[in-house]
């Protein structure tokens, strides 16, 4: 995984640059105090290489902390992995965002649509029964004025 | 950087390049830190030989000797690190999209198409307010027929009452009665002439 | 507000008019009312 890659790249970078600043080199450079102190030179040198090796493995793992990057690599592996079988590239911001915001939008404008069709069907519906209400209280009001077409013709 | 890695900020929240000058720039100062204090050691070593006759000037010069070397190798190391943390650790693969773009596969709009979709939602949300009037008008109307039907009830109750009173007195139908009062007020004038006739 | 399009347009286009039907009413009313005054001149004149 990407952590472990990390790792390893730094222990790498690490052991590198310990192999080119070895011990003779650096003696060769310091040689008057090494002609003077050969054994204080040694452990001068072993303690600035683990100093450096110490504060460089605690600056990664500070660094991790803050980008919290155990985290994202472990689900950016995830990630690929899932992936694996795509071959073709995928979806890139366009970087004109409102081109982008477009999809990011649309599930939400469908979820709307069908939100939509559905209440205006209910609504439908309704008003068909309070139609057919109507209706039949039209027929109902048809009716009494024939009823009363009738009593007063039949006075008439 | 040529690449500004924009899909990968996305993720991390961060420009790999930014973290990768953040990690030069602490790994730098580590190594000047220490050679400092390296040096800080061996002068204070010498300090405890008197007589000695290697100076700080001398030892300024070695530090620097060594450090330059070192940092010409930092250097080197550190863009091949670099260079393969952002192709394998800090980068997202050309094929892989991230979840949260996941919508872009599913619904690769078109202007468009998301025009006509927001035009049908439109449209829709016209047509329910329509809808949602038509039943306010329909349910109006419920309570007009009521009025109606209430007051038309009223008068077929007057047609009721006008023939319960005629009921109530004896003439079931009007029609008939009147006939048979006026075939009774006839007989009753016919009567009256009779006996005004007798009576002479 | 046009009812064009909604799915009960037809039924809310032939509304009646209640107002005319009322009306029509008070025309029943006072017709009754002519034929109650007839009969009653026809029952003064017959008492």
């Amino acid at each position: 995984g990407r952590a472990q890659v990390l790792a390893t790249l730094v222990d790498t970078f690490l052991e590198k640059l310990v192999a080119a600043g070895s011990y003779q080199r650096f003696a060769n450079c310091y040689r008057c105090f090494y002609r003077l102190q050969p054994e204080m030179t040694r452990s001068i040198y072993d303690q600035f290489i683990s100093q450096l090796q110490a504060s460089i493995k605690e600056e990664i793992q500070e660094i991790k902390n803050e980008g919290n990057l155990e985290m994202l690599f472990h689900s950016l592996d995830k990630i690929v992995e899932e992936a694996k079988n795509r071959q073709e590239p995928a979806w890139r911001p366009s970087g004109i965002p409102e081109e982008d915001v477009r999809s990011a939008i649309v599930p939400y404008l469908l979820k709307h649509r069908s939100y939509l069709q559905k209440i205006l069907k209910e609504k439908e519906e309704e008003n068909r029964k309070v139609a057919q209400s109507v209706l039949e209280g039209r027929n109902k009001i048809a009716e009494l004025q024939q009823l009363i077409q009738a009593r007063k013709h039949a006075w008439q | 950087s040529v690449t500004p890695m924009a899909y990968e900020t996305q993720f991390f929240g961060f420009t790999p390049q930014t973290c990768m000058l953040r990690i030069y720039i602490a790994f730098q100062d580590y190594l000047f830190e220490t050679m400092l204090v390296v040096e800080g050691v061996i002068l204070k070593k010498l300090r405890s030989f008197p007589g000695c006759e290697i100076g700080a000037l001398q030892i300024r010069k070695s530090t620097e000797k060594f450090l330059f070397f070192m940092k010409d190798h930092f250097d080197k190391l550190f863009s091949k690190m670099e260079e393969m943390l952002l192709q394998l650790v800090l980068t997202i693969p050309e094929n892989v999209l991230l979840p949260e773009d996941k919508v872009h596969e599913q619904y690769p709009y078109t202007k468009d198409e998301f025009q006509a979709l927001q035009d049908e939602i439109n449209r829709l949300q016209q047509q329910y307010r329509a809808e949602a009037s038509a039943g306010q008008a329909l349910r109006a109307e419920l309570e007009e027929q009521k009025v109606v039907q209430a007051e038309l009830e009223k008068i077929l109750q007057c047609f009721d009452g006008l023939e319960n009173i005629c009921r109530e007195h004896g003439t079931g139908n009007f029609k008939e009665s009147l006939v048979f009062l006026t075939q009774n007020s006839k007989k009753l004038q016919g009567v009256l002439r009779d006996v005004e006739e007798k009576s002479k | 507000w046009s009812y064009e399009g909604t799915s009960q347009a037809a039924v809310l286009g032939s509304k009646p008019d209640y107002g005319r039907v009322l009306q029509e009413q008070g025309e029943v009313l006072s017709c009754m009312r002519l034929v109650l005054d007839e009969l009653q001149q026809a029952a003064t004149v017959l008492q």
